[in-house]
């Protein structure tokens, strides 16, 4: 494992704890879209579903576990946590994340590298994944006090799909045979949504400002 | 069955 990608799947734990530590320090999920929780943990159910069947390494197996549970925790901390959930924006939460899943579904027996089921769950994860990032910045364009936490959490996000792209860039030069067009096309969509996302966190960086997206 | 090599991936 290359350290681009060791530092693309560092970024990405660490975005799942900064959430993590957002509802269980202060108790509150504001400004976290559930739709794109729920999203993501159905990328991950999937994804992984290869978890059992094929063996890659101990910290393979890890890490899937670890994004499993803390992807579903986080679904059940906004649904059902007494004090967490008074504090989610349901009616700002208004994007129809369902909208996405199909049309994924749709493309993933379409378009995928082998007519198999699992073949076929692990396409449909990535180009879900592409996408599922929508909910929470059409939340954060509506929501006017944004707090730190949130802002770092879609931060990282996004930049361990960045990160992604350069392991792959790199693995694609130094593997015999490393060819992934569906992988990487959806990393690149994946990561282009972010593009004004990570302009204005650079701005509001730069001039030390509160992030805050233009309507 | 071998896995495809972007499979050892997240």
């Amino acid at each position: 494992m290359n350290i681009l990608r060791l530092a693309g799947d560092m970024t990405h734990l660490i975005s799942v704890i900064v959430l993590l530590l957002k509802i269980h320090s202060i108790k509150s999920c504001a400004g976290i879209s559930l739709k794109t929780q729920e999203l993501y943990a159905l990328v991950f159910v999937s994804r992984y579903l290869n978890i059992f069947t094929d063996f890659i390494s101990l910290y393979n197996t890890i890490m899937k576990l670890i994004f499993l549970g803390t992807s579903f925790s986080i679904v059940w901390y906004m649904r059902y946590h007494k004090i967490v959930r008074r504090s989610y924006d349901k009616d700002q939460d208004t994007f129809r994340h369902y909208f996405l899943v199909l049309p994924c579904l749709i493309l993933a027996l379409l378009i995928n590298e082998r007519f198999t089921f699992k073949e076929i769950m692990w396409t449909f994860s990535l180009y879900l994944e592409a996408v599922a990032i929508l909910p929470q910045l059409v939340l954060l364009q509506r929501t006017k006090n944004t707090d730190n936490l949130t802002v770092q959490y879609i931060f990282l996000l996004g930049a361990y799909r960045a990160l992604y792209i350069l392991n792959w860039i790199y693995r694609y030069f130094t593997e015999p045979d490393y060819l992934h067009w569906i992988t990487w096309i959806s990393g690149l969509v994946q990561t282009i949504l972010y593009g004004d996302f990570f302009y204005y966190y650079f701005l509001s960086w730069k001039n030390n400002v509160k992030l805050q997206l233009p309507a | 069955e071998a896995h495809s090599s972007s499979h050892d991936e997240l």
